[in-house]
């Protein structure tokens, strides 16, 4: 069988001054996958690596640069799944984890369960010896005026969204 | 959001989606990527996707193995997942992507916004689009 990766950014709308950055980025993400599907890696591992490569990076909406919440903090959640045994691991609403993506696949392979969340994920991740990572370091700039503007008495953040998926 | 799908050298597929959700969301809320099914799904026998989008409208359709029932069914993985997202357009109003690749290595990346940034390789080439 012949390797094959595809990677997405996320289909929200993509302003003309993010557009090189956004392209950049599933470009080097699909890559390093690949790359590592070329060199006799896993489609578990190619998924993970491509997916924790655009959780670094700050153009897209998961990781740092992750929108934020009502409360102006960043939340995140994440899939991995294995088709050859169906295993799957998920993480939700987890808040200092620079890479949730490798939280997730813990999740499928250090315990029996499928999603854990919230302040159960939070000890998980601290007795699989994550590194805590502050809020405030996956908080970007674009990120906070977006939830600054959503806060303004004449914001529809709804209808902005409606159309964007 | 940002997933990725991929075969190996040996036939297997596997998924990953992560995603900071939906801007000024509720404290609490969890979308569609981290359900099973919803935001991602991965089955040797058949394929693997990952979902994004409205994840609400997302979780009502169970997108992700829609997309897969529709090509056990036969469909080809484009027609799949215009398929599928076009159900949940008109059964639920949601938009959003898909990416999807099959058993066989044939691959999709389709959307109903207005925008999706994608990329992928295959035998050594890269392609990759927006719009």
């Amino acid at each position: 069988m012949k390797p094959v990766i595809v990677v997405h950014g996320g289909a929200g709308r993509i302003f003309k001054e993010r557009e090189e950055g956004c392209r950049a980025g599933v470009v080097r993400a699909a890559l390093q996958g690949y790359s590592l599907l070329k060199q006799g890696g896993s489609a578990l591992d190619a998924v993970e690596e491509a997916v924790r490569s655009m959780e670094d990076d700050p153009h897209f909406n998961a990781g740092c640069g992750s929108v934020l919440n009502e409360k102006g903090e960043v939340e995140m959640d994440a899939i991995i799944m294995d088709g050859k045994s169906l295993d799957s691991g998920a993480v939700s609403a987890v808040k200092c984890v620079a890479n949730p993506i490798k939280l997730a696949r813990l999740v499928m392979e250090k315990t029996k369960h499928i999603l854990l969340t919230e302040s159960g994920a939070h000890l998980f991740a601290q007795a699989m010896g994550i590194p805590e990572t502050p809020g405030e370091k996956l908080i970007t700039k674009r990120s906070l005026e977006r939830w600054k503007k959503n806060l303004e008495p004449d914001s529809n953040p709804e209808e902005f969204q409606k159309d964007l998926g | 959001t940002v997933g990725a799908v991929a075969i190996d050298s040996e036939g297997n597929v596997a998924c990953a989606t992560s995603t900071g959700g939906l801007s000024n969301k509720l404290v609490g809320r969890v979308g569609d990527t981290a359900c099973i099914g919803s935001g991602g799904y991965a089955d040797n026998s058949c394929g693997a996707t990952s979902t994004t989008g409205h994840g609400e409208s997302i979780m009502k359709v169970v997108l992700a193995r829609l997309i897969l029932y529709h090509m056990e069914q036969g469909m080809p993985p484009e027609m799949a997942a215009d398929t599928a997202l076009d159900y949940m357009k008109t059964r639920v109003g949601g938009l959003g992507g898909v990416i999807v690749v099959s058993s066989s290595g044939e691959w999709a990346a389709r959307f109903s916004t207005k925008q999706m940034s994608w990329a992928t390789v295959k035998d050594d080439h890269l392609h990759f689009g927006i719009y």
